[in-house]
């Protein structure tokens, strides 16, 4: 039931 | 040099079995600011940030900024040794490899010190930017547990949805499908117990019930559980850790294949 994304796709590094 | 002393030990007792079964190494930051903790799960699906703030320690002595590295499992058998009406005093030295958990009874009749080895972490830690969140759902932390528990039982992702009829949690597994809308009800008798939907715009997410469940950890630390969704962020659950400051469990959701 859909794919897991990551945390880093949507924050970034400092 | 660094000392901080919290009177409310049993806080930090909690705040340990919140985090210690979703990450294993953390660095712990210390600023003028407060002590503070970001960290990821190992899969890099979960997000855990922990602020408690300086001025809800009875004394905060921190005179450079200080990064600890923990195993949080060895912390947490640490403070499993401090009683629950315990007074925790955390020290260090600047530079220093050890950290040194003080447990005192309200009493002062028992004393315990007890050293713990630190250890470089090599984390990268990411920026949370502000967001204006489509929905937002207050309510009582006992009952996002048993929703989450009970959905578990069912299906291994949620989906939580945010419409002007209330919030929805429903799950589908093997042996069939379950749903469970909440409505907003802030009739109650104290307010801890109230359901308070804030919708801007309706919004429907997927998420691993697995991490959900090991959010649900940190239920002893408050009554009310914060819930933020926006349909291209991670949901962010938040308790309060009494008046000093937070925790927030970000979780990236389950996207179309």
């Amino acid at each position: 039931m859909g794919l897991q994304s990551r945390i880093s796709e949507y924050f970034n590094g400092d | 040099m660094l000392e901080l002393r919290l009177v409310q030990g049993s806080l930090l007792k909690k705040v340990l079995e919140s985090i210690k079964d979703l990450v294993n190494d953390a660095n712990f930051d210390c600023s003028s600011t407060g002590f503070s903790l970001q960290a990821m799960d190992s899969s890099h699906v979960a997000l855990v940030s922990l602020l408690l703030r300086s001025e809800g320690f009875e004394h905060y002595r921190c005179d450079r900024n200080l990064s600890m590295g923990m195993n949080l499992g060895n912390m947490s058998k640490m403070l499993k040794c401090a009683g629950n009406d315990d007074i925790i005093t955390i020290k260090a030295d600047d530079g220093g490899d050890t950290v040194t958990f003080m447990f005192e009874s309200p009493t002062q009749d028992k004393i315990a010190d007890f050293e713990m080895k630190l250890m470089d972490i090599d984390s990268e830690h990411l920026g949370i930017p502000d967001a204006e969140y489509h929905s937002i759902v207050r309510m009582p932390s006992s009952e996002f547990q048993r929703i989450c528990k009970d959905l578990s039982t069912i299906g291994d992702t949620v989906v939580i949805s945010v419409t002007k009829e209330g919030v929805k949690f429903s799950t589908a597994g093997d042996i069939g499908t379950a749903n469970i809308v909440l409505r907003q009800n802030t009739t109650v008798d104290k307010p801890e117990d109230a359901i308070v939907i804030e919708m801007n715009e309706p919004v429907s997410l997927s998420f691993a019930l697995r991490y959900m469940n090991s959010f649900t950890k940190a239920t002893p630390l408050s009554d009310t559980v914060t819930i933020s969704l926006s349909s291209e962020l991670p949901v962010v659950v938040e308790y309060k850790v009494a008046e000093m400051g937070y925790i927030r469990y970000y979780l990236a959701p389950k996207i179309e294949e």
